[in-house]
């Protein structure tokens, strides 16, 4: 989990600007 | 699954793409063929061009990098926000370029992701196996939608403000010259296809979805994930495309291709890293291509 630590953040948040 | 179901999933997959990915192939082809209005790339086909290009991107305050901003917070591209606005460049064109590419691939992993959550049933996987379909998946699918934006003579960048010229990217020196070569002998072909962006979204799909990357724990519901998919797809091209035969095989033998590209990317890219002092690996894109093949 460690090695993918953004990619992980990515799949469970939503960064979409849009949402922000 | 029923037809229906096959082109509700269709729709959806086209209005996730849509939502997502904001340079359609129909906007960047109506840009590519003079058919947008005022909407005229600014053209960087030398040394000089690219310094002014660059000047109108910074003074522009462009979607780009208000989006750049927007995301600084999530950690994903503030490093670069700060290696090209307002700072002091690194050394040489080529590298400069680099980091404005990285920047640019880094969002798109972000829009990519948010695209694959959208696929019915994929937040359901394991998330370790999402990890994974996402790591093997988003560099194929990044290649494939620079299809859209290149033709023969060269590429839309910058979401299309910017047409860059393929012989000023072959007067590059070495190996950054030879980085979107391959690219645009593949674009120029995949064109011919002349798939749109409703085709393009379940492609997308059946390329995230694939069954066979290395280290997925639980392989079953990924395949019959994509086997949906790709049911939506075949019978998407029959009634989009009905005069183009064995479009569906056609699409699909692509994805060697995109395979290929990938693998000799990612060695470009280990080249670079040994050979650059000054090279810097945006973190998002080091943790996706660490390890891949």
């Amino acid at each position: 989990k460690e090695k993918h630590k953004i990619l992980h953040r990515l799949l469970q948040n939503s960064t979409s600007p849009v949402e922000l | 699954p029923e037809a229906a179901d096959l082109r509700a999933l269709a729709r959806h997959l086209y209005e996730a793409y849509l939502k997502y990915f904001p340079l359609t192939k129909a906007k960047a082809r109506a840009i590519l063929s003079g058919k947008s209005g005022d909407n005229v790339p600014f053209v960087i086909h030398d040394i000089k061009s690219l310094m002014e290009g660059e000047q109108l991107i910074n003074n522009g305050q462009t979607s780009f990098q208000e989006q750049q901003i927007a995301t600084a917070g999530h950690g994903v591209t503030h490093t670069f926000t700060h290696c090209n606005i307002g700072s002091e460049p690194p050394d040489g064109v080529e590298l400069r370029f680099f980091y404005s590419c990285q920047s640019r691939s880094a969002e798109a992993v972000r829009e990519v992701t948010e695209f694959a959550k959208s696929i019915p049933g994929f937040v359901n996987l394991d998330l370790n196996d999402q990890v994974t379909l996402l790591k093997y998946g988003v560099i194929e699918v990044l290649i494939l939608m620079m299809s859209p934006l290149m033709n023969k003579d060269g590429t839309l960048i910058s979401y299309g403000q910017i047409f860059m010229t393929r012989e000023f990217l072959k007067s590059l020196r070495k190996p950054f010259c030879q980085m979107l070569e391959p690219k645009f002998d593949f674009s120029v072909k995949f064109n011919t296809l002349e798939l749109d962006d409703s085709d393009m979204a379940l492609f997308l799909a059946v390329i995230i979805l694939s069954g066979d990357r290395p280290g997925l724990l639980n392989v079953k519901p990924i395949e019959q994930l994509q086997e949906t998919v790709l049911h939506s797809l075949e019978l998407h091209l029959k009634i989009n495309h009905p005069d183009s035969l064995q479009l569906f095989a056609k699409v699909l033998q692509k994805m060697t291709d995109l395979r290929q590209m990938v693998t000799d990317h990612v060695q470009l890219i280990q080249l670079l890293k040994k050979t650059e002092v000054d090279m810097f690996l945006h973190p998002l894109l080091q943790e996706i291509m660490k390890d891949l093949y």
